[in-house]
């Protein structure tokens, strides 16, 4: 699975996700990366792409939780994708990317790594796969 | 506002510390490269919507990472790709699943969200689509890589489907026993 978000200097925001699913799956399986609101999502707060175990993704609506978090519950980013990654979807299953309209970026998982790799326009960049501490 | 900011991954799971250097760099290579893409789209003017599927059109042509050239295999050694894009300034959205010879899914899935009134198209109507929009595609097994089809081996060997970044080998410990993560 791969996926970009994205947002520009005014605030706005998209979403991409593209898979080839899992090895062995079942023909006519659907994942999350297709589901809007489970591994993929865009609003005016936030766009979010996810990776992992499609199904859990799904029964999590991941990245629909994420925005909903920032909308409802007026978290921020950081703070409704460190809640969505512990609370909606089991341990080992899931990572996401996600940018928030005022600039922040999150690329919280629970699984033992994730490839993934981030920039701003204030000359920060980021390539990673395993925890950063 | 502060200025625009990009995010992008390669796909996650069970990525042991030990994962060899040569499968390893190329991975890091392709994703420094897709995310100079995506900067470059940026400071060149180009909006969000357009980034992303830039960078996914570029993810899905690196065959080390599973989506387009490189997608791994169903237990009927078949392709079935599937993707899909959101703009959140509108709302509007386009999904695809079920292709098996249209090289960037992404962009079909945003063909879907700008010409036509649905969301989502799937399977034959899917690929009818992509033909009548003129979208790149080619034969199946142009997409299917020598490592994938290893890998589908391997886990028909231990009868279970694979994580993205699973080693070979007994059934994972937790989650089901088995690890099924795209």
């Amino acid at each position: 699975t791969v996926g970009c978000v994205a947002v520009d200097s005014a605030g706005n925001l998209a979403s991409a996700t593209s898979t080839g699913g899992y090895v062995n799956k079942m023909a006519g399986r659907i994942g999350d990366s297709p589901i809007i609101g489970a591994g993929t999502y865009a609003n005016h707060l936030c766009a979010v792409s996810a990776t992992g175990q499609g199904e859990d993704i799904i029964r999590g609506t991941v990245a629909r939780d994420v925005a909903a978090l920032m909308e409802y519950k007026g978290l921020s980013l950081t703070e409704a994708a460190a809640y969505v990654i512990d609370q909606s979807v089991p341990k080992g299953s899931c990572g996401f990317i996600a940018v928030s309209a005022n600039g922040e970026v999150t690329m919280p998982f629970n699984t033992n790594g994730m490839f993934r790799a981030c920039a701003t326009e204030d000359g920060y960049t980021e390539i990673g796969i395993w925890p950063k501490n | 506002m502060v200025g625009w900011a990009i995010a992008l991954h390669g796909g996650g799971g069970d990525i042991q510390l030990d994962y060899p250097d040569e499968l390893r760099i190329p991975r890091e290579i392709a994703l420094r490269h897709c995310l100079d893409v995506g900067v470059s789209a940026f400071k060149s003017g180009k909006p969000p919507l357009d980034v992303v599927e830039l960078v996914v059109r570029e993810l899905e042509n690196q065959p080390v990472f599973n989506a387009g050239k490189g997608s791994v295999l169903t237990a009927e050694c078949t392709i079935e790709m599937e993707a899909s894009i959101m703009d959140g300034k509108t709302k509007r959205c386009g999904a695809v699943s079920g292709l098996n010879t249209v090289v960037n899914p992404i962009s079909l899935a945003r063909l879907v969200m700008e010409k036509t009134p649905h969301v989502y198209l799937a399977f034959n109507a899917a690929e009818a689509f992509a033909r009548a929009h003129g979208v790149e595609t080619v034969e199946t097994s142009h997409l299917i890589t020598p490592e994938n089809i290893q890998r589908l081996k391997q886990a028909k060997e231990f009868n279970r489907v694979q994580l993205d970044y699973t080693s070979p080998g007994p059934k994972a410990q937790g989650y089901h026993g088995e690890s099924q993560t795209g």
